[in-house]
């Protein structure tokens, strides 16, 4: 019966997952291996960026709005924010769905969320990372690594220490149903600044973790090791997201810049 | 802490609210 127990909270975390992601990594991959009829349009240069901005993410930059006359940089900067804000609100109701999550104290939750969405968001970048570029505007533009590069500083600093974290996170070769169980570990998590009810999340924390080793061992027979490596990933996460933090605060101080105000409560107080 | 973390707590509570953009 326990192990019935384990495969069904499994299957339900997968299931919300699937259900609350507009990207994931099977249509990713499916794009970024030229599988579909409709290859994405390239962003390599400035050109190509107006181009792109004018059609896919018409909507994101305004393109009558206040951006419109704005470097590129900050443009830029202003799309990522807005991916980030979607992507909070997918895993706030991703996060909803892992049975006990809203049984949890209020105030837990909150910080939960708070601590575990840019690790969870980075985690989950991966699926979109190539070595040469990254997906944008739900897959249908292509921006490339070199491009995000070559803007000024400290703009040029953003992308590059994702990529790098990506490359090793991709060569695991985690698929959906392992990323599922793995931003679950990532958002239930005991030792975050702050929690009042501590054990409870431990609790859940424990068997989530437990059925990720389960899953990797049943999932990836061939790679004994993957569970501990992706303990380990959990580490660098953490680490990616604290220089993240510390970037954004540097833009904030010294660019001319606004920061959305769901980030804002996100990143004030994080570390 | 709640109250820090305004909409981060509307969307928790409430689904259908969108985020502004």
């Amino acid at each position: 019966p326990q192990l019935a127990d384990q495969k069904t909270l499994a299957r339900q975390i997968y299931e919300a997952y699937l259900k609350n992601f507009s990207m994931n990594k099977a249509k990713a991959r499916t794009i970024l291996t030229g599988k579909t009829s409709n290859p994405p349009f390239v962003i390599h240069d400035m050109e190509t960026l107006q181009l792109a901005e004018q059609t896919l993410v018409a909507k994101m930059v305004g393109s009558a709005g206040a951006l419109k006359d704005r470097e590129a940089e900050v443009r830029i900067f202003h799309c990522c924010q807005c991916t980030s804000v979607e992507t909070v609100t997918e895993l706030t109701e991703f996060a909803k769905s892992v049975p006990g999550f809203s049984s949890l104290d209020l105030n837990d939750q909150v910080t939960l969320l708070k601590y575990g969405v840019y690790e969870a968001l980075f985690a989950m970048l991966a699926s979109s990372m190539n070595k040469d570029g990254l997906l944008v505007a739900y897959g249908s533009g292509f921006i490339t690594r070199e491009f995000l590069k070559s803007l000024r500083r400290p703009f040029s600093d953003m992308m590059e220490p994702k990529f790098q974290f990506a490359m090793k996170f991709n060569a695991l070769e985690l698929d959906d149903s392992d990323l599922a169980l793995f931003v679950a570990a990532i958002i239930c998590c005991g030792d975050r600044p702050g929690l009042v009810n501590v054990s409870h999340i431990e609790v859940m924390q424990e068997s989530i973790v437990h059925i990720l080793q389960l899953h990797l061992l049943a999932n990836h027979p061939d790679d004994a090791f993957l569970f501990p490596k992706l303990l380990q990933k959990l580490a660098d996460l953490r680490q990616l997201v604290t220089e993240h933090a510390q970037l954004v605060q540097e833009i904030k101080k010294t660019e001319d810049t606004s920061l959305h105000p769901l980030l804002q409560e996100i990143y004030r107080d994080m570390y | 802490l709640k109250e820090k973390h305004k909409i981060l707590h509307r969307l928790l509570q409430n689904s259908t609210s969108p985020v502004e953009l």
